[in-house]
């Protein structure tokens, strides 16, 4: 069976949708089978792919998921698309009912064809979080180096907790990735020290430095690897899917 | 009667609390009598300024807002808490429903006493920021000079506009801040000309360069003016508060 990744945190612009969209072609560049599943209503995970978002989501329609399911550039990696009118799930689902039921049902006809699931969430620990959260396997955090990083993450642990209880220990806590990462900076040194102290081996040693190239990629619809393939941030990415591989 | 700006964006991380706390502040110190109201469940901009979260919400309590709102250390600032348990108003709220007439009664309560409210708010369109938004006389939109800067965009000024109507034209179109604005890279440029050719004159002439002394402000629960009076940061935001009190 496939690993499921969640790719979470209520505070915006930390790099989710960077982490779920290099991440995933990392994992397919390395043979393996990937589907990049986009559950934010802004759509960023899919656009940077190159493909458009779909008018509803597949994941609330009744038709089989493999038919909404996308290829992309990249070899082995497959997307479904996002939906902009998404947000309309987080007002109506609750992590208990029939709607989260239905999405679970859906990801559960295509898990098997895949080695690995990456779903790009929103900036919230709302419904639609949640109920990603509950399809998932393991948690994948990125944290930016920033002084706001600690702040709500009490919250957001409490949630992750909640579910983990809920699912019996389906969801693990996968991993913790420090990004926009500089060195020179006190407050990454800072960040880096609280968060390795407070979260011990589950950070990952990798750590995804500030580089343009990771901004610049998603406008020309490509991944970094295609994009800047030499680049410090293609590097990060790669040591990365070497950790996530090796920590099965 | 006050200005009530509601500095919103859905998109995360654009710079949506360091506008709304260090404009504030800018206000402040030119003398004018400044309210930042935090609607945001992270409260960092309440962790900003070196003040506690509330436990619940004032907005939502029935006592009066006065007895919520407190000093800062800058003279003419005040500010009314955020509470991390107030995201679920986001569930409980709609724009039309009575949690947000109880919002807008609280804040009728004290607008006379201020020339400026600021509120920052969650990166979403849902119940809060429509809440917000329909309590406020004009909208601030920070915008990131990123590629995903223009991507969610549309969805939010649809909102916008749905709240412009129903409050019969009281919620104006403020203005656009391009923040993180860097001009070396091509990146800013072209995000600089679309959102200028698009927008017209409601974009401030005023740009946010990165400036590392922002990022570091609140970790000393400082505005940047008390922490790097002289830096990059402080003098835009000065730049800034000039043009909106040239707005009026
Ligand atoms: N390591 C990096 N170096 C430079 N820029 C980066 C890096 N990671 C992400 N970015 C840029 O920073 C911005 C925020 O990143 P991203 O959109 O991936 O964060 P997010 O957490 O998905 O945001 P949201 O909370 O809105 O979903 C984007 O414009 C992205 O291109
Ligand atoms: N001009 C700037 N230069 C450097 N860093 C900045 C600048 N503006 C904001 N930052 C930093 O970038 C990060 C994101 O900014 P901020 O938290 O203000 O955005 P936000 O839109 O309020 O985020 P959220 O969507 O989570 O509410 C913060 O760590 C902040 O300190
Ligand atoms: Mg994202
Ligand atoms: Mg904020």
């Amino acid at each position: 069976v496939g690993r499921i990744l969640c790719v979470v945190n209520q505070k915006g612009g930390v790099g989710k949708t960077t982490t779920a969209v290099n991440l995933s072609a990392a994992l397919a560049l390395s043979g393996q089978r990937a589907l990049l599943l986009d559950m934010d209503p802004q759509c960023n995970a899919t656009t940077s792919l190159g493909c458009e978002p779909t008018v509803g989501h597949a994941l609330i329609s009744n038709s089989n998921l493999n038919e909404n399911i996308v290829d992309t550039d990249i070899e082995h990696l497959s997307l479904l698309p996002g939906s902009r009118t998404f947000h309309d799930v987080d007002k109506m689902a609750s992590p208990g009912d029939e709607e989260s039921q239905q999405i679970r049902t859906h990801l559960d006809e295509v898990i098997d064809e895949y080695d690995f699931v990456l779903i790009d969430c929103p900036p919230s620990v709302g419904a639609l979080t949640q109920t990603a959260l509950t399809a998932s396997t393991e948690v994948l955090m990125p944290i930016q180096c920033e002084y706001f990083a600690m702040e709500g993450l009490t919250q957001l642990i409490q949630t992750i907790k909640k579910v983990i209880v809920a699912t019996d220990g389906r969801l693990t806590f996968g991993g913790i990735l420090l990004t926009m990462y500089d060195p020179t900076l006190e407050l990454t040194r800072e960040v880096d020290e609280e968060v390795r102290d407070f979260f011990g081996d589950i950070v990952f040693d990798s750590v995804v430095p500030r580089d343009v190239s990771l901004s610049e990629a998603p406008s020309h619809g490509q991944s970094v690897f295609q994009y800047a393939p030499r680049s410090r941030g293609a590097y990060a990415y790669t040591q990365l899917c070497m950790e996530v591989l090796q920590r099965d």
